[in-house]
């Protein structure tokens, strides 16, 4: 456990003294081994490591807590700050309806964060409309239709047209329908497939979103960092959604695509069904992140 | 003899990262450092000359411990009908492997069965009933929500009474730490075995390639509850290496079959160690 290791390097400070750059520099060396096996992305680990030894170096060891604890203690604040920001409401656009895009790489989640998110909206008095926008995966129409059935939540679908074209009816059907909020699910892609990344732009040029939301896995490693500053330069997106937060993975993935993207991580996937999702807190993630 | 070429601090780092950023993990990268120094200092490397050095102790690790060590072919006859798994965590391209390898099987001229036994997630079974019409074969599925081991038990009867040759069992994706789904495999296995007592002859662990380190965690769940002939690595059509199937590979000696290469029936090709080594090396 992390206090135990950095206790061993700070065995010879008591209580009282100032955090020396050797101690420091010492006790972070386990530290970037504990967050480079979190999946946190190596560049990123070295930066983020960086800014914590200047933060730690000089510091007074306060009487109440160990060196160790010190460290550790500037280590999760800076990591929370980091993943942080305050959680602030999804933005609504002077237009009705509202357009959100669900954007990501394939098997991340979109789908089925589509349709919590809808649940989510509707639990907090807005009036969503789910867009089927995936056209190329088989099924994916049938599936957003099902979730949207089985919650009762209104779903738009327009099959044999492109992902523009459905999107567009969707959102007039929601302009006419009153509904106040449109959620459009897209086909998972890569962010390396230019014909695919091209796509999204247009779609979010004719759509005019507030909000564009990676959907990104929260086992994701080290190409996490690919991935994000692709969606961002190509898309620049405005928020993360992390999913499949319910198993064990250390989730160093929300470390790199903030870093990277510079968006906030807006919500957590913490399971397959229409409720569990959350807002994301980022002392929880750092304290997962730090094992 | 020329003094051993040291590794400065800068060199280290440009190598950890190159292993690290494959998602070799750790541990890995730190075996095949010390791989690399033990070649420095017996044989007389340049500077130039590390890179290659790492990148033939890469290879050599990979063959060791991932690459299958018989293919198919040498099998003596192979059982009828021969039942495969592909199970895994969510999302990881289970069902789309499914739909690869049984065009695969089918052009190669053999009858396959596929059984829809993901009865859980919305629209899996049409979705796996595409795929089965695409590669032309034949689906067994059951009713929507009915218990996966009865698809399984019908799917493996059907196949008896037909005499297919390949049953391939599409699962629902589930998260290696929701003790209850991971006891639902064991059943499947259970029951499979009351119509095929050989069955399962393989179960597929399929590997997103873009996943970490939980990679490992996933193969060492599934290999206990289920066991795992062998691993699928899809998605490496995109920019991540899947350099996990080394550690999986190293600890729980699970070689990897299958690599996955994009989204169409025919991005599917058989597991090659320079496959990752050129993706971690360029
Ligand atoms: N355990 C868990 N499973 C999740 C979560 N979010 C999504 N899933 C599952 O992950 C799998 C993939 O989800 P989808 O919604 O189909 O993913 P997608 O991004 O729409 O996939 P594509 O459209 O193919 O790119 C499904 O089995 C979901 O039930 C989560 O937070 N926790
Ligand atoms: N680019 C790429 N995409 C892939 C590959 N394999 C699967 N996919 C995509 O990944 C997404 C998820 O694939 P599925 O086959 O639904 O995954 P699954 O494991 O069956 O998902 P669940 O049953 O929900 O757990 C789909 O959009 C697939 O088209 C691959 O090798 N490359
Ligand atoms: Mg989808
Ligand atoms: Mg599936």
């Amino acid at each position: 456990e992390l206090t135990e290791k950095l206790e061993g390097f700070f065995s010879g400070l008591k209580g009282r003294g100032k955090l020396t750059e050797d101690n420091v520099r010492e006790s972070l060396r386990d530290v970037r081994r504990i967050l480079l096996e979190a999946d946190v992305n190596f560049a990123v680990a070295r930066d983020f490591l960086k800014r914590v030894e200047e933060k730690a170096v000089g510091v007074d060891v306060l009487k109440s807590v160990t060196p160790a604890q010190q460290v550790i203690k500037i280590l999760h604040d800076e990591l929370t700050e980091l993943l942080g920001g305050n959680f602030r409401p999804l933005k609504r656009s002077k237009e009705t309806p509202t357009v959100i895009m669900m954007v990501g790489l394939q098997g991340s989640g979109k789908t089925t964060t589509t349709g919590k998110l809808g649940h989510y909206l509707r639990s907090h008095g807005m009036r969503p409309m789910l867009a089927a926008c995936d056209m190329q995966r088989p099924a994916a129409i049938d599936q957003l239709e099902r979730i949207g059935e089985q919650s009762s939540l209104t779903v738009h679908a327009k099959r044999g047209v492109s992902a523009l074209e459905a999107a567009l009816a969707a959102k007039e059907a929601a302009r006419l329908g009153g509904q106040d909020t449109l959620i459009v699910d897209t086909a998972g892609r890569l962010h390396v497939d230019e014909e695919l990344m091209n796509e999204l732009r247009d779609l979010r040029d004719q759509l005019h979103p507030s909000e564009i939301l990676f959907v990104a896995d929260g086992m994701t490693g080290q190409d996490a960092v690919n991935s994000a500053k692709a969606f961002t330069e190509q898309l620049d997106i405005t928020g993360v959604v992390m999913t499949k937060l319910d198993g064990d993975a250390r989730g160093g993935a929300a470390l790199s695509v903030r870093e990277v993207s510079g968006a906030p991580i807006r919500f957590a996937g913490i399971g397959e069904k229409i409720e569990e999702f959350e807002e994301f807190h980022p002392d929880r993630m750092a304290n997962r992140i730090l094992g | 003899v020329g003094a051993a070429l040291k590794l400065d601090e800068e060199t280290l780092e440009k190598l950890e990262e190159i292993l690290i950023t494959a998602d070799l993990g750790v541990e890995t990268s730190m075996e095949l450092i010390e791989r690399l120094r033990k070649r420095l200092r017996l044989e007389s490397v340049t500077a130039e000359d590390v890179l290659r050095v790492l990148r033939e102790e890469l290879d050599r690790m990979i063959e060791e411990t991932v690459a299958e060590k018989e293919t198919e072919g040498d099998e003596e006859e192979q059982p009828r009908p021969h039942v495969t798994f592909v199970v895994g965590v969510n999302g990881t391209g289970k069902t789309t492997t499914l739909g690869k390898i049984a065009n695969r099987y089918a052009k190669q001229g053999e009858s396959v069965l596929i059984v829809a036994a993901d009865t859980f997630r919305t629209a899996a079974v049409e979705q796996v009933a595409i795929w089965a019409e695409r590669a032309g074969v034949d689906i067994v599925r059951g009713a929507t929500g009915a218990d996966p081991a009865s698809v399984v038990y019908d799917g493996l009867s059907a196949a008896l009474s037909r005499n297919v040759q390949r049953v391939l069992v599409d699962t629902a994706g589930r998260l290696h730490t929701k003790t209850n789904l991971m006891a639902e495999l064991g059943k499947l296995d259970r029951v499979a075995k009351k119509l095929v007592p050989e069955a399962p002859h393989e179960v597929l662990l399929v590997v997103d390639g873009t996943t970490g380190q939980n990679g490992l965690s996933q193969a060492k769940a599934f290999a206990e509850v289920s066991g795992v002939t062998a691993l699928v690595v899809t998605k490496l059509d995109g920019t991540a290496k899947g350099g996990v199937l080394v550690p999986i590979g190293r600890e729980l000696g699970i070689p990897v079959r299958w690599i996955g290469l994009g989204e169409g029936i025919d991005d599917l090709v058989p597991f090659e160690p320079r496959l990752v080594v050129e993706a971690v090396f360029g």
